[in-house]
Order: structure tokens, then C-alpha cells, then sequence
């Protein structure tokens, strides 16, 4: 142990367990979660190359390979509670994203929240078994948090009782949602409904795009990745053109919205609910912003009490670099911010959870809220955490520009979410759409 | 903001702007009013953040009001004020985190740790003030000589956090594994492990890369 870290430990005026256990939430899921953590750091199977000196395939080779050992292993132990399955994704991928992740993250939470229970019975078996590989195909190359503006059509044939759907210009080619150009055999599309001559606007498809079985693409499909990006090297963000491309009528989630038979659309209580899990994800970023953050400050302040640099008095040893005040006020603030954004992350997930219960309970009363609220504090924390993510790095000189310091990965896995599940400014218009209305 | 302005009670989040529409309607005397931050109390902050939102949804909507007014159509009034809005959104998210944040202190039992997520709380809050005084300035809940009283509190709080910070970010319990940092390991010892990762690099798989002989030697033998 570093002397100087062994000194700061040994100063420190509380106990450092009893505040892990109230981040956790508890002393039992403290012991639970490293339980589950020792389960990958004991695995031979999860020691693998330093994937900072990977190519972009190796890594996405890497991730893939991850993954499928990931859901075997968690299989094999019996973690299945939702909690449990992220601490276990959550030590294996490091700050690394997941191959599949939007399998679990977007995938199976729309089939749950959007499925009737006849599709519930159909997919469900399916998405769980990895049968279905699955990915959320919402943005388009010239559309992104305007949803409403999205131009792929799903036209309803009756005579066939099919859905031909279609990507009738350059602009509304899928474009960027994880796991979509390599990875997945369906998609969840989100296109606008056209039945009986009429548009009904958003509506989302289930649409296999590859075989299952040979993985070969589709015919009307033309499916593929859009090449490397800033960080998310272990994804295949992906593009979908699809050419009139027939789906049963079954293949619409028809929880809410509906068309029958003969084609007329039955309305849904609120047109909010099609966009139910891109409130999730909103909701689940401000927890993430406080990961991000609080592992940025982690290794910022162990570094800054390692490394000595400079003079304070002259003759003097070199002080540690948090002896500065310059450091504290980079650093401090940051630590703050972290367990701020981790206590309103556990509100925003329970508050979530609360009113959807109440949305599947009928009860539309506060989806508003939820809606302005989880966008706005989307937006405030992923701005303040990317930057402050980029205050960390600097605040280590020289080798926080290493990938070493991994914090250079942390930044570029982060920041995406400022534009992702609806680019922040618009968030914080929407957020402020509702607080004019109230 | 409409809603609450027009006498009707608003609930959750946005509930502190009923207490905008009970203010105008029961005016007191300005002598009576004192609304000016004491920097040093944390109750007293969570109160300015709430009052400096309210006093901004106002300011955009009035924004929005006067823009409405000039013929405009509505879409183009809201897109002249967006700045105001997305400010008025932006007070009200750190409105809600810094109260967030100090009704999680209520729930923490053991003194030491109470005292250390306090500070952490208040500095969290006084640096908001710090970073955003001109709002505050222009809410009317900081006056100008209070500026260096901000900057002088924020540095106390630094000396006070200072000694407990490696403490704090060791409670986030993250794993060596986890975090994937040489910089950030637990143990500290980051120098033999970063020259042991460096070596690792592909670029040191041989003692002359192949580039030398490719490009380099050939380019010296021309020269």
C-alpha cells in the first residue's frame, strides 16, 4: 500500500463501511453485491487482454464473447434479480459498454411495457432464450430527438393482414442504435403508423431483420454497421434500410394503440406510452451520471494524493497535489456532485417505478411529470458529469491523457449520453414545456 | 407556472410555485421580507435554490408573454426565449437535486458520517451559488458583498472535506477490476504498474518495429 493513501485512510473521521452501506442501500445488499462482484474477479474466464490494445473488431469480438459468457454464467448461478444482474454486468464490463446491452436495456423493457399478453406469451421465450436478439431502431441518419419528424411508414395492408414497412428516403435510414448493424435478428421499430389512407404517427414494430438460425440478413433488409466512433467500441451501432418489408399484423405492439383486422386504429390512453422506454433510460442515466462521476473522482483524488509535484515552501518535499487548493476546488465540488447525483438517482429509479406501477394500474396521472422531470435531470446530470468527467482527466496531469488512467474511456462512454435518448437541450425545453403548463 | 399563477394548487416537484402565486397574493412589507441567503445554513440554501427556480420559470414565462405580444406566432415566442427556458429548466433540476440530496442527511444515523455527507451537501450547494451568482444576485437572495463571504465559506469547506476525501470515494466501493484504472488502483502504487502496462503496448511486441525497416531506412539510404 502507498504510504501517503495508507496516512489519508487511517486520518479519516468516519467509517467508511457505514457510508458504503447507505450508497448500497443497505448492509445486506453491500455484502450481496460484492458476492456477486467476487463471482467475476474469481473467474478465469473473465481474465482477458487489456482491451485498450485491441483493434475496434478485436473488441467488439472481445465484448461479444463477454456477453454470451455473461448471461451463461449468470444462468448457471441463478441471478435473475434485476438488481443482482447489474452488479454482475457491472464489475464484468468495467466502464465499458455491453455488446447486447440494449437487448436488455431497451429490448425486453419495451416488449414488457408495450406487449398485449398474447405477444407477451409469443416474444418473451423467445428474447429470453437469445432466440431473438434485440435492439430499439428509433433515430434515423436525418432525425433524432424529434421523434414526431421520423419518416419510416409501416402501412397497413389488410388484404394480407401485414404491415409493409419502409425507409422511403436516405434521411430515414435507421441509424445508431446499439447492437443493430451485427448483432441483433430483430429490431423494435419505430415508424409512423399509416391504416385506412390515414397517419396515426408513431408506432412501434417488432421487424426480424436476419434470419434466426443463419444470421443472414433479410430480403428487403439492408442492415449493416456505421463504422468507428468517438468510444463505444464495443458496439455495432448499426444502420437499417428497410425495402418493403411485410410483418404480420401481430408484429405491432398493440398494448395500447391498436389496428384491427379490418384496419381501423383504436387511439392509445396518452401517446406519451410509445416512448415509455426511452423514460426508462432517462430515468436510469441519472444514476449512471453518478457512476461516471464518482469513478472519475476516485481516481482523480487516489491520484492526486499519490503524486507529488512542485513546492508549497521552498526546500520543502514535494506536497502531495491535493495539498493544493487549486486541486480541491477541481476535485471537491466533483466528489460532491457524485453522491448528489447517486442519491437522486435512487429517487429517480424509485419514482420511476412508482409511476409506472401506476400507469399499468391505469392511473396516467403523473406521467407528465415523470416525463418533464427524468428529461430534465437527464440532461443536467450528463452535462455536468461529461465535463466533470474531463475536470478529473485534467486534474491528472499528463497521465490522465493515458488510457492507463482509464479515464479517457470513462469520458468517451459517457458522453454520448448528452446526446442519446434525446439530445440534452431539447430535454431541458420539454422539462420546460411542463413547467410553464404547471 | 400557468396553472399556479392562476390560483391552482400544483403538486410533486413543481410545488414550490404555489408558494410564487401565495406571495403575490398576500404582499408584505419589504422591511418584513428578509430573503437574503445565510451562506452557512444548509436549510437556508435549499430555500434560495427553490426561490432563485421560481423566480426564473417566472422570468421565462414572462419572457414568453412579451415575445407572444410582439405578433409573433407562439412556436416562434418560445424559440426567442429558449435561452430563458432552458435556464428556468436547468434552475429547476438543481433545485430539486440540492433538496434531494439534503433529505437523504435525515435518513443517515451515524454522527461521523452525518457530519461528513453534510459538508459534502453544502459544498455542493454553496458551490451551485458560487458558479450561478448571478441569478442569485438577481433573485434578490445575494447582495454584492456576500460574494466574498461565498468564496471564503467554499474554501473552508475545502479544508474541511480535504482530510476525508480519499475516504469518501473509497465508501463508492469500486473494485480494482471495476474501475480499470492504474492511476486509480486502491493500493496506490501507480508507477510499477503503469511502466508494467506501457511495456504491454503492441508497439513494444519487438525491439525495431517493422516500420524502421519499411520507410524509415530506406528514406536515410536515399538522404
Amino acid at each position: 500500500m502507498n504510504p501517503d493513501l495508507r496516512k489519508e485512510r487511517e486520518a479519516a473521521t468516519f467509517n467508511t463501511e457505514l457510508l458504503t452501506h447507505i450508497l448500497d442501500g443497505g448492509s445486506e445488499r453491500t455484502r450481496r453485491r460484492r458476492e456477486i462482484e467476487s463471482l467475476v474477479i474469481g473467474d478465469p474466464d473473465f481474465c482477458h487482454e487489456d482491451a485498450n490494445f485491441l483493434s475496434r473488431s478485436e473488441r467488439y469480438e472481445a465484448a461479444v464473447k463477454k456477453s454470451a459468457l455473461m448471461i451463461m454464467k449468470m444462468r448457471e448461478y441463478g441471478i435473475s434479480d434485476p438488481d443482482e444482474i447489474y452488479y454482475y454486468k457491472c464489475i464484468a464490463n468495467g466502464s465499458h459498454p455491453e455488446a447486447i446491452g440494449l437487448h436488455f436495456v431497451m429490448f425486453l423493457p419495451t416488449l414488457k411495457s408495450l406487449c398485449t399478453p398474447a405477444q407477451m406469451d409469443k416474444w418473451l421465450p423467445l428474447a429470453l432464450s437469445f432466440q431473438v436478439i434485440g435492439t430499439y431502431a428509433q433515430t434515423e441518419m436525418g432525425h433524432g430527438t424529434h421523434i414526431r419528424a421520423l419518416e419510416t411508414t409501416a402501412t397497413f395492408d389488410p388484404a394480407t393482414q401485414e404491415f409493409v414497412l419502409n425507409s422511403p428516403t436516405v434521411s430515414s435510414i435507421k441509424w445508431w442504435p446499439g447492437g443493430l448493424g451485427k448483432t441483433s435478428n430483430h429490431a423494435i421499430v419505430l415508424a409512423q403508423l399509416y391504416t385506412q389512407g390515414q397517419c396515426h404517427g408513431l408506432h412501434a414494430f417488432i421487424v426480424p431483420i436476419r434470419a434466426m438460425g443463419t444470421h443472414e440478413p433479410l430480403p428487403g433488409v439492408v442492415v449493416g454497421d456505421i463504422g468507428p466512433k468517438f468510444g463505444f467500441d464495443e458496439i455495432d451501432n448499426g444502420f437499417l434500410k428497410l425495402e418493403n418489408v411485410r410483418i404480420p399484423r401481430e408484429n405491432m405492439l398493440m398494448k395500447y394503440a391498436k389496428v384491427e383486422p379490418d384496419g381501423r386504429y383504436i387511439k392509445p390512453p396518452s401517446d406519451k406510452l410509445t416512448y415509455g422506454t426511452m423514460v426508462f433510460i432517462r430515468s436510469m442515466v441519472v444514476g449512471e451520471s453518478a457512476k461516471a462521476i464518482s469513478k472519475a473522482c476516485t481516481i482523480a483524488i487516489r491520484y492526486s494524493t499519490v503524486r507529488r509535484q512542485s513546492e508549497l515552501r521552498p526546500g520543502e518535499p514535494e506536497p502531495q497535489i491535493l495539498d493544493y487548493q487549486t486541486q480541491q476546488f477541481k476535485l471537491l465540488p466533483l466528489l460532491a456532485t457524485a453522491y448528489a447525483f447517486h442519491f437522486v438517482g435512487q429517487y429517480m429509479r424509485q419514482t420511476y417505478l412508482r409511476i409506472t406501477g401506476d400507469i399499468n394500474l391505469g392511473d396516467f396521472s403523473e406521467l407528465p411529470e415523470l416525463h418533464a422531470l427524468s428529461a430534465g435531470l437527464k440532461a443536467f446530470t450528463t452535462w455536468v458529469a461529461s465535463a466533470g468527467i474531463e475536470v478529473c482527466r485534467m486534474s491528472c496531469g499528463g497521465h490522465g491523457y493515458s488510457h492507463c488512467s482509464s479515464l479517457p474511456g470513462i469520458y468517451v462512454n459517457f458522453t454520448p449520453t448528452c446526446t442519446y435518448e434525446g439530445e440534452n437541450t431539447v430535454m431541458m425545453l420539454q422539462t420546460a414545456r411542463y413547467l410553464l403548463k404547471s | 407556472y400557468t396553472q399556479a399563477s392562476a390560483g391552482q394548487k400544483v403538486s410533486g416537484m413543481v410545488s414550490y410555485l404555489n408558494e410564487m402565486s401565495q406571495q403575490r397574493l398576500q404582499p408584505q412589507q419589504v422591511s418584513a421580507r428578509s430573503t437574503s441567503v445565510n451562506l452557512k445554513d444548509l436549510s437556508s440554501l435549499v430555500e434560495a435554490y427553490k426561490i432563485r427556480a421560481s423566480k426564473l420559470v417566472e422570468l421565462a414565462a414572462k419572457s414568453l408573454q412579451t415575445e407572444l405580444q410582439l405578433m409573433k406566432t407562439k412556436e416562434d415566442a418560445w424559440n426567442h426565449c429558449s435561452i430563458d427556458l432552458v435556464r428556468a429548466s436547468d434552475a429547476h433540476c438543481h433545485f430539486v437535486i440540492v433538496k434531494l440530496f439534503c433529505s437523504k442527511l435525515a435518513e443517515v444515523e451515524d454522527t461521523a458520517v452525518h457530519s461528513a455527507l453534510y459538508s459534502l451537501a453544502h459544498l455542493y450547494a454553496l458551490h451551485g451559488v458560487y458558479q450561478n451568482t448571478g441569478d442569485f444576485l438577481q433573485a434578490g437572495l445575494l447582495t454584492v458583498p456576500q460574494l466574498t463571504q461565498v468564496t471564503q465559506q467554499l474554501k473552508e469547506l475545502l479544508s474541511q472535506i480535504r482530510p476525508n476525501s480519499v475516504a469518501l470515494v473509497d465508501a463508492f466501493d469500486y473494485r480494482d477490476e471495476m474501475l480499470n484504472s492504474v492511476l486509480g488502483r486502491y493500493d496506490g502504487n501507480v508507477y510499477d504498474n503503469m511502466f508494467e502496462w506501457a511495456r504491454k503496448s503492441p508497439l513494444n511486441q519487438t525491439e525495431v518495429h517493422n516500420s524502421f525497416y519499411k520507410y524509415l531506412k530506406p528514406l536515410q539510404s536515399k538522404l
